[in-house]
């Protein structure tokens, strides 16, 4: 389930329409300061369901919107995609992948995460639809395409949208997508310019929560 | 049965602290732990008890955590993060500018620390260290040609100047 | 008679963000600002105010000063440090790893500027980039050669090898 | 009124006797990761009067005092020395090398630091004589002497000292010593490590706090 591409357009920055493909073990991001290269960490975050404006540093969710420059006018939107692979496994169950496995043993089901729904809701903003966990248990993600694409889209009026594959979803659902795959704001697996040494200053109680983050 | 807590305690304790672990493996030798703090009640309680961190670089005898240096801290953190990778692999990570603080030396350690995970992850890597770029299998640029606004170019490695500076690279 | 405050603020203010002030000629043009903030009483109080910063890099329109890169950020601050000794100087500055999210046309800016205020003040340094090691008239090297234990050492520049060790030095 | 140098001697990893002279314009201290370079800015902080073992990245505040390595046991005792240098103003009046005094003009009086009194403590801990900063007007420094040693001291046991060329003083007479010369704990002559940007994301009152430290 590796982070395949991540698009970006209007969002910070990032004004024009821009691609990343991560097809490569460790890609570097390089460039002078303040170019654009921690705005897509903050892009990466924005999408996976940041809520806090503080922790995308601005004051408002509005300030993720490309807000012009000496030469170009505002944007009227910022909209950025990630894209995911989610290949069919061999071994049939998602779940022999857990680490969490003894090999030869089935995991026994309480481990196993709750059953999630991934509501899709259609144009009049009913719900049209609904995937269970457990209907896709062949891939890491449940949805049953060989590639995911989750968009977070902000228009400057306020109004947002998320979509998985294209088809509009609510934010809860872009959480519950990610459940339980190490995936997440709050998560291990991003550590921001600055924050280094965050998880050994942060309290005990807190160095908890990542953990269990993990588990 | 043992909870995922427990079972993700222990395997990043074991990753972190143990011999073979990836403290000793960064800092050549210390010792380093974690182990969970008794709640007011005096007990240990999986559900509730917070983490407590101890770190040793070779040789020294730091009564806290606090009292390393920048570059040992970052290195300790990067060797807690890798624990917890080798316990439970997240899909992708992204480290920015996280060899800030550290010397050419321990560059050299954190940038062999990522090889050993190709297998189960992949990293993005933000940097302004030239050796962390050669670690790198792809580079790209993020520049401002037009002020305020980022364009991404692809680059080589040498064609990331002595100062810095991103010369003539390939469009989007 | 304006209270010293008044005084001391309305000088780094123009040293700060004036046309010739430290801000632009660090970032080549731009532009910045010091200002108080109303108190509950919606007045501004030379006694009780806060201070607000605005920064703006050339060709940019951050709204608030968090925007910021990390360089940026720590670009700013310097101007801010460097506008203060320029209003009331003090006998010494130290800078513990201030480059450290510098980029290297950053690193120069910073190190021109460190000369300018040889007139009235020393800086002792802390740095692991090269250049600004270049830029320094003395340099002293601490090392562990007993582990745990700090030695100082004076070093010409070129005893400071590529991977950041010191080679023999004179031992004080 | 340069600083000309520090000696530290049991403080955290400077076990024995270091001497570090400032005698240039730009003086560089390098090394590999923890060797104690932050250590040195740390004890010159200690020596201005930082009165939080926190601010010392301790827990109390005997961990300043060299606590034995592999080979080394640990030490009795901490102690550092800063020098100053302390010349005779040619213009006579140490006012005068005010920033603030317009050229010509004399300072306004209600501008003056307040008169300041200097305690020197004998051996039995009797005040035994008292310097005020009026009485030393063409120094920068309130001491009559071209150079200004200013010591503390710690014991494992708890007991501390400080002293001005080598005269016990209380921690008081330091600050007072250092009065209105832009140089204390809090002052903006001291960026620590990893601090830089802690100005700019500081609150407007402790902003504020800053600039009047330098007013
Ligand atoms: N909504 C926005 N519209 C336009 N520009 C923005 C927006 N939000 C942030 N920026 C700009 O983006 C820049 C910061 O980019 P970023 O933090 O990604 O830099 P960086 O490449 O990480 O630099 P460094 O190497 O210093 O860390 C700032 O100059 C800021 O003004
Ligand atoms: N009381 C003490 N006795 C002995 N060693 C101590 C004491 N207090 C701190 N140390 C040691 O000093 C080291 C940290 O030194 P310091 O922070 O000065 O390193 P540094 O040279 O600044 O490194 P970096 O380049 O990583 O910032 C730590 O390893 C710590 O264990
Ligand atoms: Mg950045
Ligand atoms: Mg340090």
């Amino acid at each position: 389930m590796r982070l395949s591409k991540v698009t970006l357009s209007g969002f910070k920055s990032f004004a024009d329409h821009t691609e990343f493909h991560f097809d490569e073990g460790i890609i570097g991001i390089v460039g002078p300061n303040g170019c654009g290269k921690s705005n897509v960490v903050d892009a990466i975050k924005w999408v996976l369901g940041e809520r806090s404006a503080k922790s995308l540093r601005g004051t408002a969710m509005a300030d993720v919107i490309f807000a012009g420059s000496a030469v170009r006018k505002p944007a009227g939107s910022a909209a950025v995609t990630l894209c995911f692979d989610n290949p069919r496994l061999a071994s049939g169950d998602a779940r022999m992948h857990d680490p969490f496995a003894t090999p030869g043993e089935t995991r026994p089901a309480e481990l196993d995460s709750p059953e999630i729904e991934i509501e899709w809701i259609d144009e009049a903003g009913a719900e049209s639809g609904v995937v269970r966990r457990g209907a896709v248990r062949d891939r890491l993600l449940p949805v049953d395409t060989d590639s995911v694409d989750v968009t977070r889209r902000l228009w400057a009026d306020g109004r947002s949208e998320y979509l998985i594959n294209n088809r509009k979803v609510r934010l809860r659902d872009i959480k519950d997508l990610f459940f339980d795959t190490g995936i997440g704001t709050d998560g291990y697996g991003i550590i921001e310019q600055g924050k280094v040494a965050a998880l050994l200053e942060a309290n005990p109680a807190e160095r908890r929560a990542v953990l269990e983050e993990a588990a | 049965c043992r909870t995922r807590f427990e079972m993700v305690f222990q395997a990043v304790r074991e990753h972190f602290g143990g011999t073979d672990g990836m403290f000793r493996r960064l800092f050549g030798g210390g010792s380093a732990d974690i182990y969970l703090l008794p709640t007011e009640s005096g007990e240990i309680d999986w559900l509730e008890s917070g983490i407590e961190i101890r770190a040793k670089p070779p040789g020294k005898e730091p009564r806290v955590i606090n009292q390393l240096s920048g570059g040992e801290k970052s290195m300790t953190t990067v060797a807690l993060l890798m624990a917890i990778f080798r316990s439970r692999p997240a899909p992708f990570c992204i480290l920015d500018e996280v060899d800030a603080a550290l010397d050419e030396a321990n560059v050299e350690r954190f940038c062999g620390s990522l090889s050993w995970f190709l297998d189960r992850s992949h990293f993005i890597v933000i940097t302004h260290h030239k050796r962390t770029m050669q670690a790198c299998h792809k580079l790209y640029g993020v520049t401002m040609p037009q002020r305020g606004v980022s364009r991404r170019v692809s680059v080589r490695f040498d064609q990331v100047g002595r100062d810095g500076k991103i010369q003539a690279g390939v469009e989007a």
